[in-house]
Parts: C-alpha cells; sequence; structure tokens
C-alpha cells in the first residue's frame, strides 16, 4: 500500500491533472485506487465529473462530522474511489489548528480504508499551508510535478525544506518519489533548458516520462472524464499510461 | 492614484506575468508605478531580476521591523519601483494574525508612500489565505487573471465571494476593474470555447485585450526582465502594452 501525494506549492504546474490521470492509469493496471482531493477549489472532484458543494467531503471528515467511509463515491469511468473536495475546505485552518496532533488528522482518517486499496493519491492546493502539511503528515512519498518553465524551478528548493521539515517533526517514513516535467513543449528551447536543469540538479530524481502540453488533457475536465478516458490515443494520455507503467516497473524492482 | 491587486486563487493563471509586464507598460506610458509583490514564492521579484533573499522585504514591513521606504528598490530597465518579497513571507501569518486590525498592516504601509505613485499593482498567491485579505484590504481595485482554460472558470465564484466579505466588512471602495483572458492559444477550441462562456457570463467586466500564450513571455523572467522589455516585438508583450492603453482611456473616460 503506497500513498502518494502530488504537491507544489507553484500554481498550475498539473498537479490535478497528474493525479486524475495518474491514479486512472494505475486502475486500469488493475491497481485498486483511492483519490483524495485535498484542495478547496476542488478540481480534481470536477474532473471526475463530481460536484461536492451539497454532499459531504475531506473538510466534513477533517473536522469530524463525517466517517471517511461515507463521503467515497465510487467513479465508474475511471474505475477508482474519490475523496471529494469543496470549497468548505477553506475554513478547515480555523476550524483544527487549536487542536492537538491536528497535523494527523487526514492520516487517521486513512488508517480506516487504507487495507482496501493498493494506491492513494492526494492532490494538493498551491500553498505550504495547513492542507499541505496535513497531506505531507499522511503520505509516504511526494511526486513533485515541475513545469518545464523558469518560474516553475525557483519554488523548488522551499518544497524540499518543507517536506525535509515534515519528515524530521511528524512523518519519518516520507520520502520523495520523483520529479515529473509537465507541459513539456518542444517547440520551445525554454522546455528543453529546464528538462536539463532539472535533471542535472536531481540525477536519479526525475522520471524518464515527460508529460508532453496536449489540448486533450485540458479539455477532458470539461466533459468530467480523465484525458485517458476521454482521448487515450492522444500524446498526454499516452504519457500518463506510460508513467503508470514506469512507477510501476520500480516498485516490482525495489 | 489607484491601486490594482492582481488576483486568482487558481495557480498559474498569469497573476505575475500580468503585474510585472502591465505595470512596465504603464510605466512606459509615463506614469508613476510601485509594485508590491505579495506572494512568498516572490516570482514578481525575480521576474524584475532581483534576489531579496537577504535584502529586507515586504515581510520586514508587516511585522513593523523596516519602513516601507526602506525595501523599496528602483528597477531600472522597467522603470517602476518594487517592493520585493521573499519566502520569509510564508510566516507572516502567524506573526500577524493575532494583532487587532491585522488585515490594514499592508494598506497603511501603503499610505506612507502612495501619493508618489500613479498606480500601484499588487501582485496575490494562489490563495485565499491571509496574503489575499491583506491585498484586498489595501486595493482600490481588482484584476481578475483567467486562464481561457475549464479549470480556471471553477473558481471564479469563489473568488468573488471572498471580494464581496471583504468589501462588505474591511475595504467599503473596493471594486472589480475587470476580467483578463490571459494565454489564450487560438490553435484550441477550448480558449474560444471559454472566452465566449466568460464574456456572457459578465458582460462589460471583461477586457477587450486578451493575451496570447507567447513563449517569450516565459522565457523573460530567466533574464530578470519583463517581457515588454526582452521582446517588445513580441505577441505577448504587444498585448500587454495594449492592454495599459485600453485601461488608461477607460481611466480617462470615467
Ligand atoms: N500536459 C498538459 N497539457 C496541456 N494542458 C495541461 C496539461 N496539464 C495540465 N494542463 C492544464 O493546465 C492547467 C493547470 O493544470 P492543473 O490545474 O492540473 O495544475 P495544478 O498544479 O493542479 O493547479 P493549481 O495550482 O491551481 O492546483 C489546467 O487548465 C489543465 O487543464
Ligand atoms: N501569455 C503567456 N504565454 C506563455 N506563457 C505564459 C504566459 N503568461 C504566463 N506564462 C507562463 O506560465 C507560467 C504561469 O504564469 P505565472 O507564474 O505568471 O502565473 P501565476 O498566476 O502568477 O502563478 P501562481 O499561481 O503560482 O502565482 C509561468 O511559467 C509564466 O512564465
Ligand atoms: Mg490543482
Ligand atoms: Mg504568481
Amino acid at each position: 500500500m503506497s500513498k502518494i501525494a502530488v504537491v507544489n506549492q507553484k500554481g498550475g504546474v498539473g498537479k490535478t491533472t497528474t493525479v486524475v490521470n495518474l491514479s486512472t492509469a494505475f486502475a486500469q493496471q488493475g491497481k485498486r485506487v483511492l483519490v483524495v482531493d485535498g484542495d478547496s477549489q476542488a478540481n480534481a472532484t470536477s474532473g471526475f465529473g463530481i460536484n461536492a458543494r451539497k454532499m459531504q467531503n475531506l473538510y466534513h471528515v477533517l473536522i469530524g462530522e463525517a466517517d471517511i467511509d461515507d463521503v467515497i463515491v465510487h467513479i465508474k469511468d475511471a474505475g477508482v474511489d474519490l475523496v471529494p473536495s469543496s470549497p468548505d475546505l477553506i475554513g478547515v485552518d480555523a476550524e483544527i489548528k487549536d487542536f492537538e496532533h491536528w497535523e494527523l488528522f487526514l492520516k487517521n482518517a486513512l488508517k480506516k480504508v487504507e487495507s482496501r486499496y493498493d494506491y492513494i493519491f492526494i492532490d494538493a492546493p498551491p500553498s505550504l499551508g495547513t492542507l499541505t502539511i496535513l497531506i505531507l503528515a499522511a503520505a509516504d512519498s511526494v511526486l513533485i510535478p515541475v513545469q518545464a518553465e523558469y518560474y516553475a524551478l525557483e519554488g523548488v528548493a522551499q518544497l524540499l525544506e518543507t517536506i525535509t521539515h515534515v519528515r524530521r517533526t511528524i512523518n519519518p517514513s516520507l520520502n520523495l518519489k520523483g520529479f515529473l516535467i509537465t507541459m513539456f513543449d518542444k517547440r520551445t528551447k525554454l522546455a528543453e533548458h529546464v528538462e536539463e536543469e532539472i535533471r542535472r540538479i536531481f540525477p536519479n530524481l526525475v522520471f524518464d516520462t515527460v508529460i508532453p502540453r496536449s489540448v486533450r488533457l485540458a479539455e477532458a475536465p470539461s466533459y468530467g472524464l480523465p484525458g485517458v478516458i476521454y482521448d487515450p490515443t492522444s500524446s498526454g494520455a499516452k504519457a500518463y499510461m506510460e508513467l503508470a507503467k514506469e512507477m510501476l516497473s520500480h516498485e516490482e524492482e525495489a
């Protein structure tokens, strides 16, 4: 059982697109998969075609008003289960910060269901605040999407510091799964430069698979479907399927 | 004197790119301009070629350790002044939340210098937390960049609710400057659909000028220059210059 947090405080780098498509690709490989939407924007929830505004969701689980089993939704097209989110989550900060060990609320909630899954993917918001700390405390490993653009490299040092801090204080088993290069536009020199830079700074920590910029991935959420279901022949969908195979072959080796 | 906050909790929609290029385009039109980098990622700061890690910055102003005059840096290429930021800002939440009227700390700091400027542009982080509240409390108006993509429309209702809340409680004069469509890729139908949708839902609130996807804008920060300086002939740079003219013609009419 492996719990993978997909985190990067830089906005718009493909965290949600990675969670929605990679989790579905793992399910297509026969794995039992749970997705947790840890962002108040609830983009992963709508990326699977769910509107959780009127349903109980992760917010109610974190404040103790609902059991995680009560909120899990099965997504038939993708073959995954989902803990949905909603804008309610914006208020979670104020609700839980005064409790002792609030950082472990998500980890403890997942304990009740994790034995039923092979993989749990957790989508994080674009910040290093309360929700991201809860997510890093609950996960075994972190996958960091990095857009092949200049600003994307800037925040990585800060993110690694936060991961180290969480590992040292609340989650000693947290490790780095790897960096995933996303939205790679082969027409531009900028993308090539950034990829070379990332592979130079973090040798052996960057996945071989690179996700290309592919408009079909951006269109899929408007149909409430992962790209790997909406258009499995697209370059973006194929790349996420490749990534799932690459990650699973690493696991078999380990 | 006009204080414009550039805000959207959706990540990667072009907030920083808009602040860096639009402020410079206003300066090129002869206006006296101050830029405030309100994001702990400090992308606007590095977008102007400044590394503020070892300098005093907005963080020190907000916690009362430095005067805003002491941290302002003049950016010669762009012809603007800058209040830089750094990762220190991540800690501002914990430092100021217990003070009464913490929401007005930025507004009060700007009072000391605003008479020297015609326009102040404030870059916000991808969240609706403390920094964004400080920024909305300090501004007269809000410019909302919206990427021409599906997820970008999802969060707008939440953002408008937050703006209305700030207007009702701490800043009655806050109004909406408009929506700016960014990263428009004319090769895709998705972008056209999203633009039609935004103009349909918010008639008269969307700028005529649309910012196209333009790799020169993404390359510029690696040279520490705004796109309008790095390559003024590029489609992205021209669009920001057009936008400045469009906004200034509105002001003259008003
Ligand atoms: N490989 C890709 N090719 C084309 N578009 C993509 C790709 N990956 C993501 N997108 C689009 O780019 C935008 C940003 O992606 P996404 O929302 O997944 O990023 P994020 O990191 O989750 O953003 P946030 O920081 O707001 O949570 C979305 O509109 C998405 O549809
Ligand atoms: N019109 C454009 N054409 C091409 N690339 C762009 C354009 N606008 C912005 N970019 C690039 O897209 C990425 C996201 O833009 P930017 O960082 O300005 O967004 P942001 O909303 O400030 O992100 P964050 O939510 O992290 O603060 C950056 O790498 C930037 O260089
Ligand atoms: Mg996301
Ligand atoms: Mg930004």
